[in-house]
């Protein structure tokens, strides 16, 4: 049977939202991504009035890419507290990648940490993309810089959530972004939730 | 690979947070499939920055608050999660399977998760075929905790469909007989919606779960014949 495509960009994103307070977020295309495609993206807390509580799951996959590890690893010294940023890219998993991939991973997180002047671990770390590849750190270190160094590219608006929302994609044919607010019924303290996610294939988690 | 983060700026303790994300986890992306693999790489993460200001921490301590958080969380998951079974590679069907009045929740989720990987199944929905029988196969191997989950005699299998139309259930299966009435016309059009919904009633219990699925198209293997290249 024929059938006629589904424009589901159209369909599922959102034109606007609103959004957590304290949080900066952005992009870049540092050129892991062979088509120049946004591919590197970051998340950074800047409320310093209160520490900041981290959590994460995991896939329970034996075969535990290099971010997952280091990550993990971040978790288990700090105790959920104080991790201020997440670092993802795309077109690379760094997966089954060895020492040179826990070793790139762990890089990645230092470079961010570097930029924030911590010098506690605070920074989390994803990848996605081609398992049994190496990251090209030449390019992934020179973007997160140029993050930092260039004030447009980090900020708070619903374009710079919605690009991150576009790093971290791979075969998926929209970004997923969900924004919500919500109000404690008790106190009446009203608090915002944002969620971005990837996934299209490769997808039946079982994380812990 | 699944990758995604939660943020919010409501203050909650580390262990408070823990247990809402492993909780949200349970019923949201650990419940969904798009074609039954694992990745290496797949986190969810969340922080909590408490740029709100508030008296105190959300903690587990202050349940009706954590509750009510947790609540919250969870719904919010739910919706992410099931964008990503929307985008499902190639998909043009989004599968609700629910599998209801279970003994137990591990086994309910089972049925639910076998349902939603098999590929038969999944063809079937993408043509449009109401076949039924792929569904009682897969209810049938699934690798359930305990035997007594499942009773032939008391299950019940239905399409429902979602989009307000009447009559909303039609029954497959009735206290484990076939419905030799079953209206083909009608099982077209549920099937010929976007979105519709396999419901599951194994009727020796009370527990209940919920996965979410897509249908696998000819384009599942076009994507995926050529992603490392």
């Amino acid at each position: 049977k024929e059938k006629i495509p589904i424009n589901k960009y159209s369909l599922y994103v959102p034109k606007c939202g609103v959004f957590p307070k304290g949080f900066k977020v952005g992009s870049i295309a540092s050129g892991v991504k062979k088509n120049g495609n946004l591919d590197l993206g970051i998340i950074v807390n800047t409320n310093t009035k209160t520490p900041s509580s981290a959590s994460a799951v995991f896939t329970t996959n034996r075969f535990k890419a290099a971010p997952v590890l280091q990550s993990q690893r971040v978790l288990q010294e700090t105790k959920g507290s104080n991790i201020n940023s997440i670092v993802v890219n795309s077109g690379c998993a760094n997966s089954i990648t060895g020492e040179i991939g826990l070793k790139d991973a762990k890089s990645m997180c230092d470079i961010v940490n570097k930029q924030l002047k911590s010098d506690k671990p605070s920074t989390l770390v994803m990848s996605t993309g081609v398992i049994g590849q190496k990251l090209q750190m030449d390019k992934i270190e020179k973007g997160l810089v140029e993050i930092f160094e260039n004030k447009k590219i980090l900020g708070d608006d619903f374009e710079h959530w919605l690009n991150v929302a576009k790093s971290i994609c791979t075969t998926d044919t929209f970004p997923k972004l969900v924004t919500n607010k919500f109000r404690l019924s008790s106190t009446g303290q009203e608090y915002t939730l944002t969620g971005i996610a990837k996934g299209a294939g490769m997808i039946c988690p079982n994380m812990a | 690979t699944l990758l995604g983060f939660i943020l919010t700026d409501l203050q909650i303790t580390p262990r408070a947070l823990k247990k809402m994300l492993s909780n949200a986890t349970m019923r949201s992306f650990n419940c969904i499939s798009v074609d039954g693999d694992m990745s290496t790489n797949d986190t969810i993460t969340m922080i909590a920055n408490g740029a709100v200001e508030t008296n105190k921490p959300v903690d587990i301590e202050n349940a009706q608050v954590f509750n009510e958080v947790q609540e919250n969380v969870t719904s919010f998951a739910q919706q992410l999660a099931q964008l990503v079974v929307r985008d499902g590679e190639g998909s043009t069907k989004f599968v609700t399977v629910k599998v209801l009045n279970s003994l137990n929740f591990n086994d309910a989720k089972t049925i639910a998760e076998t349902i939603s990987n098999s590929n038969l199944v999944k063809t079937a929905l993408y043509g449009e075929d109401a076949n039924w029988g792929r569904i009682l196969c897969a209810i049938g191997y699934s690798k359930l905790n305990d035997i007594k989950s499942l009773k032939p005699e008391k299950l019940n299998v239905s399409f429902v469909a979602t989009d307000g139309s009447e009559p909303k259930e039609l029954k497959l299966l009735i206290n484990g007989v076939p419905n030799l009435d079953l209206d083909e016309k009608r099982a077209s059009q549920i099937l010929a919606l976007p979105d519709l919904e396999i419901l599951v009633d194994l009727g020796t219990g009370s527990e209940k779960c919920q996965f979410w699925t897509c249908d696998l198209s000819h384009e599942y293997v076009t994507i995926n014949g050529d992603y490392r290249s």
